[in-house]
């Protein structure tokens, strides 16, 4: 909340909409902010006027560089727009910086998203350090529900909730990494780097960056899905293959490689699986694992085919280790096996746990 | 020494976004070196960026400096 804990004193709040952007029809910036303050009201008791003339609570407006406030923009990117917290005058205020691309989908930025975000500044709300979160300081395109039990806890604590509230599915707030019940949903290694998948978000750990990075997976590549089930790393190809559901895609890089989703069956695997929960890549035998449930195959990366004699049993040939494997990776040649808060330090050549740790050890935690 | 170009640049976006988002009193940085009201802000910034503390203009946090954002300052009072 902005200090003093500001906001308006009355449910019923006005807003009026002064010009337009032409990146967009007029209706469909009504919509955007009317959908924007929806997405407020639908957890609170505030009520939203719109109003055609004269003075309204939120004065919503465009303008570019110098535009009235003497809180200039800077042109294309960096700041999209600002608003101001409730009160008199400029209070509510919420201004767009014209000189971006208006958009209604992914291909620019989103007026939805950002008129959402400007208008909790309008209501009370500050910005919150959860990556995840609407109030969130730094613009990513997000689809489904916008609000973040973050957000939502912050507005309620203003106006309290809707009595009339539907029922809402909002985002979980962005994971604990020292949370000692944390499992991982996949790892992989990326040129050097080691990329932790868990719920929408990754953690990037770089040898020269001790404190891992958290990022929304989707602003990195907003065309996979928020949910990661495997992940492997082929370093003589120079590609990730990313898993999800029964849809996997190949990195170069960041860079998603053109061709994909495929689906997971033209590995080799049949209809009946529908998950991959681990992939590894073994360098010495250029075989890539792949375990579901409390199996695992072996696809040889250099025919392109699924080796015969597969499934076998997880137990069976990977003695010590639990039945079931979260991810798995490939560090100075041990595997690393992830199950729930624990991971597995596997000798591949000797066919033996070594150690076992927390899974989120490997955050530093 | 004269800041190579690029570093020059990079210390005015640090500096403006510093002042914007995080109430860096404007004019008191000496262009040689760092001062302690720059590094107290780098680490406000980092601290709520949930990056690495260091206090300097590591590459991580040049990185989240230019991504695209809102305008309302992160820590302090919009005036």
């Amino acid at each position: 909340h902005f200090p003093g804990h500001l906001k308006w004193q009355n449910n019923n709040v006005t807003f009026r909409i002064l010009n337009y952007t032409p990146d967009l029809q007029k209706s469909d910036v009504d919509r955007a902010i009317r959908n924007a303050l929806n997405v407020w009201s639908a957890v609170t008791p505030l009520i939203f006027k719109k109003l055609h003339k004269g003075n309204a609570d939120i004065m919503i407006s465009f303008g570019s560089k110098e535009h009235g406030d003497y809180n200039p923009f800077d042109g294309p990117n960096g700041l999209l727009a600002h608003a101001y917290p409730p009160g008199q005058g400029i209070g509510g205020d919420t201004h767009f910086d014209d000189d971006e691309d208006w958009t209604k989908d992914s291909s620019a930025y989103n007026l939805f998203i950002v008129a959402a975000h400007e208008l909790g500044h309008a209501l009370g709300m500050s910005h919150s350090t959860d990556a995840g979160a609407l109030m969130y300081p730094i613009y990513s395109y997000t689809t489904g529900y916008p609000l973040a039990e973050d957000d939502i806890e912050g507005i309620q604590a203003l106006y309290g909730p809707n009595p009339n509230q539907r029922k809402v599915k909002p985002k979980p707030d962005a994971p604990n990494k020292c949370d000692p019940g944390l499992s991982f949903d996949a790892v992989t290694e990326l040129r050097g780097e080691t990329i932790i998948f868990k719920d929408r978000f990754y953690w990037r750990l770089h040898p020269q960056m001790p404190e891992p990075e958290q990022t929304l997976i989707k602003s990195t590549w907003p065309s996979i899905p928020n949910k990661v089930d495997a992940a492997y790393e082929n370093p003589e190809k120079d590609i990730v293959i990313i898993f999800s559901g029964i849809r996997m895609w190949a990195l170069n890089g960041y860079n998603l490689l053109d061709g994909y989703p495929k689906y997971i069956h033209k590995l080799g695997l049949p209809k009946t699986i529908k998950k991959v929960d681990a992939a590894v890549y073994i360098s010495d035998t250029r075989k890539t694992l792949l375990f579901t449930d409390e199996d695992y195959w072996s696809y040889d990366e250099a025919t392109g085919t699924m080796d015969s004699g597969y499934p076998r049993p997880i137990e069976v040939d990977f003695p010590g280790m639990d039945d079931e494997v979260d991810a798995a990776v490939s560090h100075y040649g041990y595997l690393y096996f992830f199950h729930e808060h624990l991971q597995y330090e596997y000798s591949y050549t000797s066919k033996r746990v070594l150690r076992i740790l927390r899974t989120n050890s490997i955050l530093n935690c | 020494l004269p800041l190579p170009s690029g570093d020059k640049d990079n210390w005015l976006l640090a500096e403006k976004y510093l002042s914007r988002f995080y109430g860096l009193p404007a004019g008191l940085q000496g262009r040689q070196g760092v001062s302690n009201a720059f590094e107290t802000k780098i680490k406000e910034m980092q601290t709520f960026f949930k990056l690495k503390v260091t206090g300097t203009l590591d590459d991580n946090t040049l990185e989240l400096m230019e991504q695209a954002r809102c305008g309302v300052p992160d820590i302090g009072e919009y005036n």
